[in-house]
């Protein structure tokens, strides 16, 4: 498995629908301060099912929608596909190229799509399970958010390992 | 459960002890039990030694060291078992022109089994990536996609 | 009391105005009195505004907008009463290149009043300095002063 | 008044006298992650009568003096030396040049000397009131320190207002 493209659009500072295609290996994000590089971190932890506004740099969920700029009125829905390659078939699902998608509205509302069929949150989360991949996993590590590894209690720490147990 | 827990520590740990030396060219490192016997409640410690130091507390290693000794044990963690795709945001900050370096090369042998994006204004890092994604904000407080040429980045 | 505090905190609030949009070459941000009435129980509250982006909580500004926003208000504190030394430690760690030479150029006017110890591994920084100390291990653990000729400091 | 030289000796990795002598203006300290440039930072928190080890990345005041190393036996004590001009008279004191030292044993005693002569740490932050320097003012902001102004709660932001008052 792996990534093929992430779709954004009206999350965070992406008023306008971006789309990233990635290949294998490394791919380098780069850019000046406050463009919006790590708003795709978010973007990324927030459709594999992410919950808490504080781990996306908000205080209300609310926060990811575009809230407008200088020259842009505000959006009221903000939405983000990620498209997989499944040809090695990790993820248990009989497709060889896997979407999620997560939409989220002003009222609170929020929709989870799989192959552009609407699903429950759960659906994904257990799609994931055994994969390695998912919002508690080492799957993405925020700006500034390397030194926790050291700093939690051992505790926590041994729930890292438990994960990839 | 027990059970498996204890493998997957015991191979994180090996995996750490082997890669900390590396990354730092000498020194070593472990991964402990506090509470051996009952391993799902049991914390776990790190301990880090860099080369030709005394063993002291994780405080008193400098940023870099830190920094450094955290990617040792994510890279452990990979490889106990590698995920398809890890977001790594600015982990290269706060090292060294030569830990860069050395932090670039086990990028680069761990993105065969992993796919990494890896959100950096370090050039070194710019340089080894396979692919090279800009992202500014022409229209000031609306993020676009540019193609970005090595020479202007960072 | 009450009344040295309100006129610190008014030149302060002043200087934080002013320093702001020459550091972001734009945009406006405050210092804000949560309970006016009570100067001295007060809480004091940022708000900082980067050009063409909406009025946002300070939660939502990126790493390099927060390091910058923190250096204004340094900046700000020490135009209204200068201190006549400071340390600063890898303060400019999450800048980009546009943001460092904008934070250098502010160094170096401050530089009259104050004088700046500034730790680094930014390359411009250390170009912007008057005089620039080595420190090596070279015997691991132990460290020393060496003398440093820019081309291979970093 | 500007900072003249500075002087460690058994304090944290300095197992050497160390000296560094200061023009005015920007002085950069550069060198690899572990080298020794934010000891440096702390010697000057610490002469300046720091009695907190957290404030100087230790957990008691013993991490401060020199522990030892592959090739080296630990010392029994940590010595400071801060040498000031002070020939604008910024110092309430008749000297034109100014000396502070502290020195720390292992059994947790404490000396402080000013100009040479011992003293207590009340005669060095009292002579230090009125100057804007001293360990909780903003003459030493540690690494990774600069975002704390920001995440701070307002009533300890006015704190930093009213000592600069
Ligand atoms: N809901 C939203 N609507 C509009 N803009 C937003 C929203 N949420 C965050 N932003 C903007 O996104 C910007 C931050 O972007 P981000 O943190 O991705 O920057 P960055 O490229 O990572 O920068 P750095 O290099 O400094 O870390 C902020 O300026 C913030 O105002
Ligand atoms: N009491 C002590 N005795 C001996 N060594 C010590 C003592 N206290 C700290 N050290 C050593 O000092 C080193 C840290 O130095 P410091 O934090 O100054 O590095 P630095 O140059 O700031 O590096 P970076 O660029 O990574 O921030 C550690 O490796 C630590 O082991
Ligand atoms: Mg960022
Ligand atoms: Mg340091």
């Amino acid at each position: 498995m792996h990534l093929k493209k992430l779709e954004i659009q009206g999350f965070k500072s992406f008023a306008d629908r971006t789309v990233l295609e990635f290949g294998s290996g490394v791919a380098a994000v780069v850019g000046p301060n406050g463009s919006g590089k790590s708003n795709i971190a978010d973007a990324i932890r927030w459709v594999l099912g992410e919950q808490s506004p504080r781990q996306l740099r908000g205080q209300k969920m609310e926060d990811v929608i575009f809230a407008g700029s200088e020259s842009r009125r505000a959006v009221g829905m903000a939405e983000v596909t990620l498209l997989l390659d499944n040809a090695d078939g990790a993820l248990p699902i009989e497709f060889s190229e896997v979407s999620i998608t997560r939409r989220s509205y002003r009222d609170g509302e929020n929709e989870y799509l799989l192959n552009n069929v609407q699903c429950r949150l759960r659906d994904i989360t257990e799609l994931f399970l055994d994969s390695r991949v998912g919002k508690d996993a080492l799957t993405v590590i925020g700006q500034g958010k390397i030194d926790e590894i050291l700093s939690v209690k051992g505790e926590e720490r041994r729930d890292l390992i438990e994960e990839v147990a | 459960i027990a059970n498996r827990f204890r493998q997957t520590f015991a191979a994180v740990q090996g995996h750490f002890r082997a890669i900390f030396p590396r990354l730092f060219t000498g020194g070593q490192a472990d991964l402990v039990l506090t509470d051996p016997d009952n391993p799902l409640d049991s914390g776990v410690e790190i301990v880090a030694q860099p080369p030709g130091k005394r063993l002291t507390s994780l405080l008193l290693l400098s940023g870099g060291e830190r920094a450094l000794t955290a990617i040792a044990l994510l890279f452990a963690l990979l490889k106990a078992r590698p995920s398809p795709f890890c977001v790594l945001d600015e982990i290269d900050a706060s090292l060294d022109d030569a830990n860069l370096e050395r932090f670039i090369r086990f990028l680069r042998s761990y993105a065969e089994e992993t796919q990494f994006i890896i959100i950096t204004h370090q050039k070194a890092t710019m340089e080894a990536a396979d692919s090279l994604y800009g992202v500014t904000m022409q229209e000031l407080g609306v993020s676009r996609l540019v193609s970005v040429r090595l020479a202007e980045a960072s």
